[in-house]
């Protein structure tokens, strides 16, 4: 039970690592966005 | 901040290791176990097991905290640049702040700062996020029409050139007065809807001629605080000035106050703005990290922004 809780524990921070990583992505385009314009 | 370099969007990350490793390595651990040992070994080998699990999700938690730190630096890399080109538009022209006001308030909210369309995390129809991308489109188009049709035009513009100065001020002083050197008239006072303190107007009376006009309120925010506001150039010799230019006079008074004034002010906004971020990315990522559509919204956002990009090319 301790293996599965653990297992379940890693799918839930793996798929929120993954969209926080999506959303950095998005952040970072939308930061050089905004700099092409400022250039 | 350095802006000569774009950031790089390669991070590298291990994002979804469990499905490749785990699934594959569990199972071969117990059958191994199962077909040539005992009990006791069974057991070793699931705290192996559970110690490897440990040691991912220990891993994995502590990516998780370096993104999240990345994710506050971006977005405070983000706002410096948008509030540096605020600056750098409301300069170029003053007739930018009236389009430029919605879109500031639009990047207040974490998902419009990241490019989503609104209500897409509540859930609303693709149409009304494709409503509001083509908006901040039109209003963007809109901003680029003034800012094109402002440059060339550079004497009308100096003729109605703007500038704000902010002094602080006594409470209890109800005159509304700010001493900048110039003697001015007033000639009226009105009270205005967005702020309850009255707004004066005053008119250069320094040299008959002069168009010069002032108008002085308190500012809504802060009632210490005065807010002057300039509009037009002296056409004579500034109050301490024994000869040279009297448009530069004139200029340059204004701008050594907006420095001092102004500048103070932006500081204590920014140190407002910079304790607000932690908190907004802290409750950003985790709406959307509970949000189980996020990952269909994503796409149509990152869908709108290309559209939206490639219709400006």
């Amino acid at each position: 039970s301790t293996t599965s809780a653990l297992v379940e524990e890693l799918k839930r921070v793996n798929a929120e690592n993954k969209k926080l990583s999506e959303m950095l992505t998005l952040m970072c385009e939308n930061y050089n966005v905004l700099r092409k314009q400022l250039m | 901040m350095d802006c000569s370099s774009p950031l790089d969007i390669s991070l590298n990350l291990n994002t979804n290791p469990f499905d490749r490793s785990f699934p594959a390595k569990l199972p071969k651990e117990e059958i191994k176990v199962s077909t040539s040992a005992g009990v006791e070994r069974k057991w070793l080998v699931k705290d192996k097991s559970a110690s490897e699990l440990r040691e991912e999700l220990n891993r994995v938690n502590s990516e998780n905290k370096k993104i999240k730190e990345m994710l506050a630096t971006v977005y405070e890399n983000y706002y410096a640049l948008h509030h540096h080109l605020e600056k750098l538009q409301s300069r170029k022209s003053p007739e930018i702040d009236h389009i430029e006001q919605p879109m500031k308030k639009t990047k207040q909210d974490p998902e419009e700062f990241l490019g989503f369309p609104n209500g897409l995390s509540s859930g609303k129809t693709e149409n009304s996020s494709s409503n509001q991308s083509h908006h901040y489109q039109q209003q963007h188009e809109q901003k680029n029409q003034l800012l094109s049709c402002k440059r060339p035009v550079t004497d009308s513009f100096n003729k109605a050139r703007v500038s704000t100065v902010y002094v602080p001020a006594d409470s209890s002083d109800t005159s509304l007065t700010v001493k900048d050197g110039y003697q001015w008239r007033k000639y009226g006072q009105k009270v205005t809807r967005d702020n309850p303190s009255p707004r004066a107007y005053f008119r250069c009376s320094f040299a008959p001629s002069c168009p010069v006009k002032k108008k002085v309120q308190r500012s809504a925010e802060d009632p210490s605080i005065l807010v002057a506001t300039y509009e037009g150039t002296h056409n004579h010799l500034g109050p301490n000035a024994s000869a040279g230019d009297a448009t530069s006079q004139a200029g340059s008074s204004t701008v050594t106050l907006d420095m001092v004034h102004g500048g103070q002010k932006l500081g204590l906004e920014t140190n407002e703005r910079r304790t607000m971020q932690e908190v907004l990315v802290q409750q950003m990522a985790s709406s959307l990290t509970n949000d189980s559509n996020f990952t269909a919204a994503l796409a149509t956002a990152i869908t709108g922004r290309l559209l939206m990009e490639q219709s400006r090319t």
